[in-house]
């Protein structure tokens, strides 16, 4: 899990049984007291691999909605929740957003792009796991799998900060200049999962950091979904290209528009070995 | 329930702000105590295991 913290923008990302919609009264609380008011909210995530093991209000969707809708203030009135499909019923990406008639600090040639992956290679994921007392700190271990796994070379130029769980799981932020970018992996056999995510200019070339991280993940499915401010958000063309050439077909491709918060485009592919 | 392993998948929020002092922006949110920050991780339900910052924003690894 993550959180970044800038100067008027706060990102959490959080996996397990977390209950992560529970932070944002207490965010509107302090930041109220720095004389900052809420003006954008977008919540997002895949579809659970276990949904009956989450905590109110991660129940559904349904009812994390109705909790932003009573949560977040009036003044964000342009809201819109929608659920973007795929072929698979079990790979959907759920979106909310909400938006002041404020425009806060729009950046149309920026992208966000969040990367799930499931079914990892068995092999690759195997390095996420520690050896037994290995005597190192979280930390320390962190460092040894960011090389190991060849993490360090998606951005050279990215300060990382990495942590290794014990027995196995890994996580890590990328810093390079306001630039960010995450990793998380729990890499057990059968429920195998790694996201990869990062802000990057819609005229960046993500062809080497696509490639990057599927060849240290090999996912068997890989969502890839994209959110652009502005209306014209083609990156989706370019990831297909990149990633198809790399053994993955892309199975489906939705769009969507969101009031005052931008389109997001949702790919799911699969490999072409299943 | 069934037997169920690590969720994986995460969940994602952004939350932007604005200020009628701009004087504020400079560092806006990044001036939030630590403690503060662990009280809202602790409403979620995890907390910090590392951080790192530079001179445009701070990122922090959390635990779960």
């Amino acid at each position: 899990s993550s959180l970044f913290v800038y100067p008027t923008k706060i990102i959490i990302k959080t996996c397990g049984t977390t209950q992560l919609l529970k932070s944002i009264i207490p965010l509107i609380h302090y930041a109220h007291h720095l004389g900052l008011t809420l003006s954008s909210c977008r919540y997002t995530r895949g579809s659970f691999i276990f949904p009956k093991a989450q905590p109110f209000p991660h129940t559904s969707f349904k009812d994390e909605v109705t909790y932003l809708q009573d949560t977040i203030p009036p003044n964000l009135c342009f809201r819109k929740a929608s659920i973007m499909p795929s072929k698979s019923s079990s790979h959907s990406w759920h979106v909310f957003t909400a938006n002041s008639h404020m425009p806060y600090d729009h950046d149309n040639e920026l992208f966000t792009m969040e990367i799930c992956m499931t079914e990892l290679d068995p092999i690759l994921a195997r390095k996420f796991f520690r050896r037994p007392d290995d005597g190192k700190s979280g930390d320390s271990a962190g460092k040894e799998m960011t090389e190991l796994t060849g993490i360090n070379e998606i951005n050279p130029d990215a300060l990382i900060c990495d942590f290794a769980f014990d027995p196995c799981g890994y996580s890590m932020n990328g810093m390079d200049g306001d630039w960010y970018s995450t990793i998380h992996v729990t890499p057990e056999d059968g429920f195998s999962y790694a996201s990869f995510e990062c802000v990057a200019s819609v005229n960046s070339n993500m062809g080497h950091v696509l490639r990057k991280v599927l060849q240290i993940f090999r996912p068997g499915t890989m969502s890839i979904s994209t959110t652009c401010s502005g209306y014209t958000n083609d990156t989706w063309t370019q990831m297909a290209s990149a990633v198809e050439p790399l053994g993955l077909k892309r199975r489906s491709c939705t769009m969507d528009q969101f009031p005052e918060a931008g389109t997001v485009v949702f790919q799911t592919f699969t490999s072409r070995r299943k | 329930m069934a037997v169920s392993g690590f969720e994986g998948f995460e969940k994602r929020l952004e939350l932007h702000f604005f200020g009628d002092d701009p004087a504020m922006f400079p560092l806006g949110l990044r001036k939030l105590d630590f403690e503060s920050l662990e009280q809202v991780l602790e409403a979620v339900q995890c907390s910090v295991v590392s951080a790192v910052g530079n001179s445009y924003f701070d990122a922090y690894v959390l635990s779960e």
